[in-house]
């Protein structure tokens, strides 16, 4: 391995990193979740941190961009250079740069996140067969509004699980249409346009307005690619016409030929020599997660290794199951030292299930051939657990929650209690029943109001206030200006003496409770300002000024100065042996 | 059918990468990621030969150390890779 000269290092180990932008290739929440586990692959084995900052000024600053994209280094347009980043220190130092010519994926072709549908936000299966056909790409077929879809396992006529794919008629990113789709046609100056535009700018990427016209609203997004959209050349996004013609040639798919580096292209009309318009074809793509972990290898002080398997040898190469090289170890630890205290805790499978993304908003939105279905949600397995069985053993408590000073930990119907003082040794089973009389067996979250001593229990769509035993409720959860449309509330965090934020799904909402309503502004999505937890914890709580957020058996720790500085299993907490 | 194809390469417009002979691929490589100059023992900036650059090159990927354009050189140029020099002035 080699360091920068000067061994440039941060001087503090909390490292802060910030997303500027987003690629069109990929779904925001794949980009976020390839950035987090490439800092996760440096914070494994050094006492390195890493905490996402939304605004202001980051350590690590990280864009995409295309050739000149603002600094002496521009990139080269489609493979070649793939990114850069500069090592620690201040301005442009320690930031990240990832050249938007490329297809990004996460190294094995086309990465899609479906949207709506009914599978709950899965990936695209490719191929996957529909009415007798085999596809390998989003497809319209089977629809009149030509909204792209795919199946998400091998056979939709068999399981019926699809979802749509990223287009302009979905939604837009960035910009500040606040991702509504495209609006075709609409006007920009003066002119019409009916589909996704770069006029008007100079950094390649396509736009569209979010409104009927843009010089009027001055609304607008930029276009996700669709899956069979071109990459570079001079039609990014559009997707290649066949056949089309080159050289007094009739091609139906794409071809090297006219290039000397072997490349697919194709092109975007009928006729290159006419119109000069082409983009290379889609490919396995590069990895973001494997070049980002590169990069910020040099963000932390790291220069290029001379080992072919380390992470930091210059050249790309796609590696499936991907574990640092101890060349990478040696070098990041010579800078930062190794990591203190436990090792990183492994998943391991949970006996429930639990859906990785928010549930779907409802929609009608299916292949017309093919029937709708039923359900658009995926039904949780419930387990009931006996009052003799170890609750260190139970994978998903119903509700966390402190309560005068004692953690107490909810399931079907019974309570444990555990405290950090005195004998730390869990107590219970006790019944739910004999202390909260009429609360339903199943919980979803619930609270200590910090001010009155008041439970606040939450199941479902209603809740419950008691003091002492005396109960108010079930009320519904709309009374406090939750919406209607609200499946449950999972969690809950006491701010100060007259504030509390109830989770669900990926949002939160700030409760005063003076007013007992909900504050103007809500919800907020969690992922603004709780950087780096799960979107999909079932348990949020406070409990010693730390704010905790579970998923299974694990437990999320952040900082009142929202850091996660502790990721550990919820068994800790209950004092298991 | 014994006829070879002839392909004839074309300048697409907005490609970036263009048709580039080995050694004008060779001398842009050298000189973007720093085995051209090197620094000497006073601190100067010197250039160094193209051999010895190469070599520099190919002792850096763990290439053959051959100090000449050879295939495996070429190829290992025409890789996707990182931005950032690999010599650093």
């Amino acid at each position: 391995y080699q360091t920068f000269e000067g061994d440039l290092k941060w001087d503090h180990t909390d490292v802060t990193y910030r997303i500027l932008n987003y690629s069109p290739d990929l779904d925001a929440s794949i980009t976020d979740d390839a950035f987090a586990r490439a800092f996760k692959v440096w914070s494994d084995v050094t006492p390195l941190t890493f905490t996402r900052l939304y605004d202001g000024i980051a350590d690590i600053m990280i864009s995409f961009g295309k050739k000149n994209h603002g600094d002496p280094y521009p990139f080269d347009g489609k493979d070649g250079l793939l990114a850069h980043a500069y090592p620690p220190g201040e301005g442009m130092q320690g930031d990240a740069h990832f050249d938007d010519d490329e297809y990004w994926t996460l190294g094995n072709g086309p990465a899609i996140k479906t949207y709506y549908g009914n599978a709950e936000g899965a990936m695209c299966h490719f191929p996957f067969w529909f009415e007798g056909k085999s596809y390998s790409t989003c497809t319209t077929e089977g629809r009149e509004d030509g909204l792209p879809w795919c199946a998400t396992t091998a056979d939709y006529g068999k399981d019926g699980k699809y979802g749509f794919c990223p287009s302009e008629l979905l939604f837009t990113y960035d910009g500040n249409g606040d991702g509504a789709p495209c609006v075709f046609p609409f006007v920009f100056e003066q002119k019409t346009y009916t589909s996704c535009t770069t006029d008007g700018r100079d950094d390649g990427y396509r736009w569209c307005a979010t409104t009927a016209n843009f010089d009027q609203d001055k609304k607008y997004g930029f276009c996700p690619n669709r899956d069979t959209a071109v990459i570079g050349g001079n039609s990014e996004g559009e997707p290649c016409q066949f056949p089309f013609s080159f050289q007094g040639k009739t091609y139906t798919s794409c071809t090297s030929e006219g290039r000397s580096d072997g490349k697919l292209w194709c092109a975007t009309t009928s006729d290159y020599d006419r119109d000069n318009k082409w983009g290379f074809c889609p490919d396995q793509g590069y990895s973001l997660f494997l070049v980002a972990a590169h990069e910020f290898g040099h963000a932390l002080g790291l220069d290029h290794s001379n080992i072919k398997d380390a992470l930091m040898y210059p050249m790309y190469k796609y590696i499936a199951d991907f574990s640092l090289n101890q060349d990478d170890i040696e070098g990041i630890q010579y800078l930062y030292g190794p990591k203190k205290g436990p090792k990183p805790t492994p998943p391991k499978p949970s006996t429930t299930t639990s859906s990785p993304v928010s549930t779907p908003k409802p929609t009608k939105k299916t292949p017309k051939t093919t029937p709708s279905p039923t359900s658009t949600t995926t039904p949780s397995v419930y387990t009931p657990v006996d009052p003799s069985v170890d609750p260190c053993k139970v994978d998903k408590f119903d509700v966390i929650t402190e309560i005068q000073g004692e953690l107490h930990f909810f399931k079907d119907g019974y309570y444990w209690k555990s405290s950090n003082r005195g004998n730390r040794e869990h107590k219970g089973p006790f019944l739910v029943s004999e202390r909260w009389p009429s609360l339903p067996a199943k919980l979803d979250t619930a609270f200590e109001d910090p001010l009155t001593k008041k439970m606040y229990f939450f199941a479902d769509t209603s809740f419950w206030v008691f003091t002492g035993q005396e109960v108010q409720g079930p009320r519904r959860i709309e009374k406090l200006g939750l919406s209607a449309s609200l499946k449950k509330v999972e969690g809950a965090l006491q701010r100060g003496k007259d504030k509390v934020l109830l989770f669900s799904g990926e949002d939160y909402w700030r409760l005063d409770m003076k007013t007992q309503q909900i504050d103007k502004g809500y919800p907020r999505h969690i992922d603004v300002t709780f950087g780096g937890v799960p979107l999909d914890a079932h348990d949020v709580f406070l409990y010693n000024g730390h704010y905790y957020f579970c998923r299974d058996i694990y437990y999320w720790r952040m900082t009142s100065k929202r850091q996660v500085d502790r990721v550990g299993y919820v068994y800790e907490l209950l004092n298991c042996p | 059918w014994c006829l070879p194809i002839k392909s004839t390469f074309v300048t697409f417009p907005g490609d970036l990468i263009k048709n580039m002979t080995d050694i004008e691929l060779a001398e842009s490589y050298l000189n973007r990621f720093g085995y051209m100059e090197v620094l000497d023992k006073s601190g100067r900036q010197a250039a160094v030969s193209t051999s010895k650059a190469l070599r520099r090159l190919q002792n850096q990927l763990g290439l053959e150390e051959t100090g000449k354009l050879d295939q495996p050189t070429i190829d290992a140029m025409k890789q996707p890779r990182c931005g950032v020099p690999d010599v650093r002035n």
